[in-house]
């Protein structure tokens, strides 16, 4: 069955979602059948894979409350081997109507305990926080892929996320991996973007991924025609650096 | 008494921390007497005004749900006329513990009505989402200034953050003004962020600042020596910026 990867930082604007969708791209280019799942209210995951907000009837938000399955809301996007569940604003209710619920943290992993699907990869795109829709991302998940934005407020952010995902993994998720942490926008012109990595390397080791993803334009303008990076301009650094990405991912998948 | 602006925007990374230090500490260069409430459990805002983990022992958490008053969570810092209510990850607790409470979006109002400043300014670093830590923001705010990245994704959201601060007016605050959109991490080298600027001047007019925040290394670097870009380097283009931001915030209040 799939594998889950969630692709969390509560750090926001790191490149959670450019990440999720471009590597998923990607790893649906190498051959791999993927689905994205939209985990955050901001939808911005649906609408960078080209769904219009009248596309979203069944939401990932229904399937968190139990009024959906993930069958029925999964939609096919322009990628024959990409679908996705879409989100809506509708998910930001989720947090508060969950509370009562003591199994608010296993909604998703009960969700896809009853799903069966063909894909090999499921990639669950988090909001910026740790609050119930990350850890719904992180109970359901086999692994954690960390985007990081190579600025020193992203590096602040990281420890407590890494205490959080082993929390998780004490108490409710025994099986959740790190995958690891993927450098975004670094920036070869500036010194920061050097030393946070740098920093990252010391700290981290081998548990950050070698393949770097570069600032590059083409990369933010390609959500603005509905499309991943890799269908909108494939020859450019951002579009061949998500490629090595999905190939390092898989590299890595063969050692877990 | 003080005037309390929110910086908010659900998008994450957008510039709201880095708007809320440094229009903060030129607000105070320019001769005014500033507060900094952090808002945020990533407590970015504590850290990029040079308060290390130990050095927050009262904080925005505590005085949220009641345990401090603001007069006791107040700090100095470096700069005389600018202070700072530090943040802590303990405040990701709050959302979930204010539940049943009908008062939980008054808990800030109702904490400054007993507050005696002689702060001319409070600006308030909201976290990337609208839940409860936002609106309590917006409900003690007198006027709301969102940071807006000039990139694709930062303008999709920018319609339901109106349509949240609109709601806020109606049903909890009804002198909240918004005080405007400024463009922040303007880069002139590539055409997307002119798109996004003549877009939002369309949607907006008036509304958006004049002043533009250009992207600038400098500005990215300040907070990891724990000073705002003014004190780190006033000769940069995100120091002269922020100034100019300053100038244009307080011939702005006195339209209002
Ligand atoms: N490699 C890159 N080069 C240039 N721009 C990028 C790159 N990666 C992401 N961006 C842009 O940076 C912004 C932030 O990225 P993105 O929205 O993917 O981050 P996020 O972590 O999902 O944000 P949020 O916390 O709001 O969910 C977006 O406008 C995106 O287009
Ligand atoms: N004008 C600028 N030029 C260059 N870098 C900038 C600029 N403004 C902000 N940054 C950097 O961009 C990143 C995001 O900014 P910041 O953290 O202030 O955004 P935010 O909206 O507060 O993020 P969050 O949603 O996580 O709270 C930070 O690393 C910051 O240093
Ligand atoms: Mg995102
Ligand atoms: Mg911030």
């Amino acid at each position: 069955s799939a594998r889950i990867v969630a692709i969390a930082n509560q750090k926001g604007g790191v490149g959670k979602t450019t990440t999720t969708i471009n590597l998923g791209t990607a790893l649906a280019a190498a051959g791999k059948r993927v689905l994205i799942l939209d985990l955050d209210p901001q939808g911005n995951a649906s609408t960078g894979l080209g769904l219009r907000q009248n596309e979203r009837e069944v939401t990932s938000y229904n399937v968190l409350i139990g009024q959906a399955t993930l069958q029925e809301a999964v939609r096919a996007t322009s990628i024959p081997t990409l679908s996705v569940v879409p989100a809506t604003v509708d998910l930001s209710a989720a947090e508060v109507e969950l509370v009562g619920d003591r199994r608010r943290n296993y909604r998703l992993r009960d969700a896809f305990a009853h799903f069966d699907t063909d894909a090999d990869y499921v990639l669950i795109d988090c909001p910026p926080s740790l609050g119930t829709l990350t850890v719904n991302a992180l109970t359901c998940a086999d692994a954690v892929l960390v985007p990081l934005q190579c600025e020193f407020f992203a590096l602040e952010g990281l420890s407590l996320l890494l205490r959080t995902i082993e929390r998780v993994r004490r108490t409710l998720n025994p099986d959740l991996q790190m995958h690891g942490v993927v450098l975004t926008m670094f920036d070869r012109r500036n010194n920061l973007s050097e030393q946070v990595a740098a920093d990252v390397r010391s700290f981290l080791g081998d548990r950050v991924y070698k393949t770097v993803i570069p600032r590059n334009v083409r990369v933010s303008e390609a959500p603005s025609h509905g499309q991943p990076v890799l269908l909108y301009d494939i020859k450019s650094k951002g579009a061949l650096a998500y490629a090595h990405l999905a190939g390092e991912l898989l590299r890595r998948e063969q050692l877990l």
